[in-house]
């Protein structure tokens, strides 16, 4: 039931099968591949070599008991979509498939799986942040605004928020601050800054971007 | 000087260059394929066909004018080095460029590039994702601490937050309120929610994740 299973090991399943084993989650792999086994097979014992997908691979791996099945497989897009139709012939409650392009996309969506296009997701998450912020990291609410992680510099150091009055100076909610690796979000016009704190904060795009200019 | 060069045109790059067209950025894209050129040609005005990355053919093209130069060569990992370490050596402030794999990823990093893998960024998103949350968009701030949009059901239809005692019942802040598009964010206990919110909330993994149970 909250078992995860993967079936093709290449760049992106690989990340996606290490970082849920990190996380102590069950896992199932399967790849046609024995190389890519070995790669993942220190820290996933669940890892079967298959010729091809059917509904008796299914069974016998485990997969068809997981309760989220991704498909990986990239290149070859008629093993992708076969592959697919057989996860979902299993009745797994989420399935979520990779596309390498539209039309893959659409026959995916049509046979009822989630779709994900990591390629193309990667390159409109490099755009937003080079457009409104230097850090790789952040989350855009709307066209208008985003949350984002930004590094204090000297000028905030042993300030409190209250004495800077920085939501009216800077437009800005300050909603957690991290120091030394530890996340805080209970923040008040008391709390106080120092200097290599890092604060996420959220606001208007152009807001952000004139801190980060002001700040850095 | 603001203006963004792009290099190789594939699912990534491709998606990269439209997003910064979208915003109205001055794009400059190269590619050794013409059909590739044709795929953008509709939004981006300056694309240049190339047989290879050369100095003279970054200031024939205009991306030694660049302010930021993302190199997004695939599988030719030899191409995508020697391009990565012209750009290099025409002084561009930013340069980012796409590795295959932890190998090519040292060799891009010791030339000075910033380096980026998006099928790995992608793999390690979706695992984040399905870990704590249903929603495919989140960020996380330490191994803790996240945050999410989340859409509101019925039985937070037209209470306010004070009436709710939002933070001390589900140990959550509310940051910010979606309604009808429009993101607002100064947000106090005299808000009203609508059951048809999207609110986004800030705090543990946990409490996120038993809040997303109990409210579905
Ligand atoms: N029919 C199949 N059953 C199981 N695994 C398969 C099948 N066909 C291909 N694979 C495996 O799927 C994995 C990913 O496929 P491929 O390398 O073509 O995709 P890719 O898009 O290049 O991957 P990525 O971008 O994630 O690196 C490979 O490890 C391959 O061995
Ligand atoms: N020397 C070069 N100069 C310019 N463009 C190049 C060069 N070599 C390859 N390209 C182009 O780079 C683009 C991306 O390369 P490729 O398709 O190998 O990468 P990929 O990793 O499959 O891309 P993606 O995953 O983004 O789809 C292609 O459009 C290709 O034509």
């Amino acid at each position: 039931p909250n078992a995860y299973g993967i079936i093709g090991l290449g760049r992106f399943g690989t990340a996606l099968a290490l970082e849920l084993a990190k996380a102590k989650k069950r896992v199932v792999v399967l790849d046609i591949d024995e190389g890519k086994l070995g790669s993942v097979k220190d820290f996933i014992t669940n890892a079967h070599i298959v010729t091809s997908i059917s509904r008796d691979v299914l069974e016998e791996s485990g997969i068809s008991h997981c309760g989220t099945v991704i498909v990986c497989i990239g290149k070859d897009i008629e093993s992708n979509i076969l592959a697919t139709m057989h996860v979902i012939e299993c009745e797994i409650p989420r399935v979520i498939s990779k596309a390498m392009n539209d039309d893959h996309q659409r026959v995916l969506e049509k046979i009822g799986a989630e779709v994900i296009l990591p390629e193309v997701d990667s390159g409109v998450r490099l755009a937003k942040s080079l457009l409104t912020l230097r850090t790789l990291d952040f989350l855009e609410l709307d066209d208008d605004i985003s949350i984002t992680e930004i590094s204090l510099s000297e000028k905030f150091d042993k300030k409190t928020i209250g004495e800077i009055n920085f939501r009216a100076k800077y437009r800005l909610n300050i909603i957690a601050l991290t120091r030394d690796e530890k996340t805080r979000v209970q923040i008040g016009s008391e709390t106080e800054l120092l200097k290599l704190d890092e604060i996420v904060v959220i606001g208007k795009n152009d807001d952000i971007s004139s801190f980060i200019k002001e700040n850095s």
